[in-house]
């Protein structure tokens, strides 16, 4: 773990005294490698190791802190400032239903993290409308509307010869007319440099207005978190971020550095393939497990 | 533009190393592979950032070619592909496109639909089958997946298939139960051919960081992946934790999916992956 390299690091500072700035700079290495492996972006690492070294360089070493321990608070601390609040809400809006879009890259868990929001809100009071408007993925339409079967939330589909944007702006009246309070919107997997699949986001946005736009990120995403997750924000527009298949044992650091670049706050975390499995966001979790 | 610069000094290094870490090479095997390129170059008389640069290249490329990849059991009848991985790396879109591969080279293909766990993925198999001209054998949601590979396999000896391509569901390798079940199905086709799976295909999502050489690890220490396949490379991700796998593991790359349609499958070439890495 962190704590224990940076304790071997400081294990020549004998007693009780100011970090120097080589103690600091040997125990940031270790820090940035943890960072790197835990796959934060190069940058955002560089950026965040800067921003310790700041804070570390002069500091006293604390009660009975070891000065590892005393590095590894700060970076605990900096680590909380950028991955923002725990449990952020999903705006509701008071004029229903409110429409909540999901989008994201291939296989980041949309359609099933779709459903899970679906549950989630129905157990917290709300009546729910799943909008299939994924036309491409081979048995997209019949994978929602199995969950919706399994879950007992109604589907709103139009097979798969209609255009999305239509798809979408149907549900909603739909889900107006039948009293849902919020329309789900399943879009399809889609790279953030496919200019065609991107401006149809931009073209579903412009015509219903989404009161929400959720990114799906795989927990497991690299380097590349960064520049897809730009990249949607830039063209689309996020106000929320979820980060699937947090039950498995990827560090996590994209989040980092999605934060850290948009922004964006992370609103739940998908925990397991069930439709259950999803969580209120804890910073605090995933800073320690980024720490390693 | 990494190499304008004159001379071979920290600033070439530290944007090496960027380039490699920022393509998911993980910090170990940057470092392994930045001292073989530094001890080449220092046999060089005066080192230009080029040789540099090209030194690194041919580094990637030995090391993506150091496991070599085996070649396809073709007397085996029929052959029997077992594909695996985490959840939604793209193991039905690619037992899709290869099957489309083996047909164009007149093959009969049978697919398995042993994920009979996620919601339509039985469907999504028998759709990408009718397109590419496989039969599927599939068996009820919830059915266990093992009969469904026995079904298959018995199914493809008497239909006289060449290939048979197992889909399985997607499953994070941290989960014991479910990683018991694939070594299950691997069991039960091992009983019907003591051969079988002549390939165990381990599919990686290329925008997957450092836990794609966890995952590679737990996956071959269960089942014996024989090959692995780095999907979704036409996006920007470069996929570089395949390196840390061919060095750590000498597992070897087979294919690379570069898109959502049957055609988009290669034959992986690391001259080609190591240029899109480090242009
Ligand atoms: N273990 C785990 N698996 C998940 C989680 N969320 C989704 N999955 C699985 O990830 C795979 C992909 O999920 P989908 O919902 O199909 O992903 P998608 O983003 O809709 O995929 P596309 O529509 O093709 O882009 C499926 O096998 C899901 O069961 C999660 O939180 N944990
Ligand atoms: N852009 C791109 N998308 C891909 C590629 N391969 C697969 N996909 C997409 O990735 C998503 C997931 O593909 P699947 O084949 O369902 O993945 P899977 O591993 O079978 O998923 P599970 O069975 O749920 O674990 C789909 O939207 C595919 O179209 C690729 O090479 N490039
Ligand atoms: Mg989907
Ligand atoms: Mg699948």
């Amino acid at each position: 773990a962190l704590t224990t390299k940076l304790d071997a690091v400081f294990k020549k500072l004998a007693g009780r005294g100011r970090l120097s700035e080589k103690d600091v700079d040997d125990a940031l290495r270790e820090v940035r490698v943890a960072l790197l492996e835990a796959d934060v972006h190069f940058r955002v690492a560089r950026d965040f190791v800067a921003r310790v070294r700041e804070r570390a360089v002069g500091s006293d070493v604390l009660g009975s802190l070891t000065p590892g321990q005393q590095v590894v608070k700060i970076v605990h601390e900096e680590l909380l400032s950028v991955l923002g609040e725990g449990q952020p809400r999903l705006s509701l809006s008071p004029t229903p239903p409110t429409v909540v879009m999901l989008v994201g890259l291939q296989g980041s868990g949309k359609t099933t993290t779709a459903a899970k929001l679906a549950l989630h809100l129905r157990k917290g009071g709300q009546r729910p409308l799943l909008v299939a408007a994924d036309v491409y993925r081979p048995a997209a339409v019949e994978q929602l509307v199995t969950l919706g079967k399994q879950l007992d939330i109604p589907v709103y589909q139009q097979g798969i010869a209609a255009d999305p944007v239509e798809i979408v702006q149907n549900g909603i009246r739909r889900a107006r007319e039948q009293g849902n309070t919020v329309a789900l919107l399943d879009t399809a997997g889609r790279l953030h440099v496919d200019d065609e699949m991107m401006q149809e986001l931009v073209r579903i946005k412009e015509r219903i207005a989404p009161h929400e736009v959720l990114l799906v990120v795989d927990a497991m995403t690299g380097q590349d978190a960064v520049r897809a997750a730009g990249d949607f924000h830039q063209q689309v527009g996020l106000t929320g971020l979820i980060l699937s298949k947090m039950d498995g044992d990827a560090r996590g650091g994209a989040a980092l550095s999605v934060r850290a670049v948009t922004g964006v706050p992370v609103k739940f975390l998908g925990t397991g393939e069930k439709t259950d499995a999803l969580e209120p966001y804890h910073p605090d979790r995933l800073a320690s497990r980024i720490l390693g | 533009q990494l190499f304008q610069r004159g001379q071979l000094d920290q600033a070439l290094w530290d944007a090496l190393e960027e380039a490699l870490i920022s393509a998911d090479v993980g910090v170990a095997t940057t470092e392994r592979l930045l001292e073989a390129v530094k001890a080449r170059v220092r046999q060089v008389d005066h080192p230009s950032p080029e040789d540099a640069h090209l030194a690194l290249k041919e580094e990637m490329v030995r090391t993506l070619e150091t496991p070599p990849a085996p070649p396809p059991e073709l007397s085996a009848c029929p052959r029997v592909v077992l594909v695996v991985g985490v959840n939604g790396v793209g193991k039905t879109t690619t037992i899709g496109k290869l099957a489309r591969h083996f047909r164009s080279q007149g093959q009969r293909v049978l697919l398995a639909a042993a994920d009979t766990f996620r919601a339509a993925a039985t469907e999504q198999l028998q759709l990408w089958g009718e397109r590419v001209g496989a039969e599927v054998v599939a068996h009820q949601p919830g059915a266990d997946p093992g009969a469904v590979a026995f079904d298959a396999l018995q199914a493809a000896r008497s239909r006289d298939v060449d290939v048979v391509i197992v889909d399985t569901a997607g499953r994070l390798h941290t989960k014991v139960n479910l990683m018991e079940e694939l070594k299950k199905v691997r069991r039960v086709l091992q009983r019907l051919d003591p051969q079988a799976p002549h390939e165990v295909l381990l599919v990686l999502d290329a925008t997957t960081g450092q836990n794609g050489l966890l995952q590679a690890r737990a996956f071959t220490e269960a089942v014996e992946v024989t090959g692995v396949i780095l999907t979704k490379l036409d996006g920007t991700a470069k996929g570089g934790i395949a390196l840390a796998i061919c060095a750590d593991l000498g597992l070897p790359l087979v294919f690379v999916g570069t898109g959502e349609t049957p055609e988009d499958l290669a034959p992986f070439d690391p001259a080609t992956y190591v240029d899109a890495l480090l242009p």
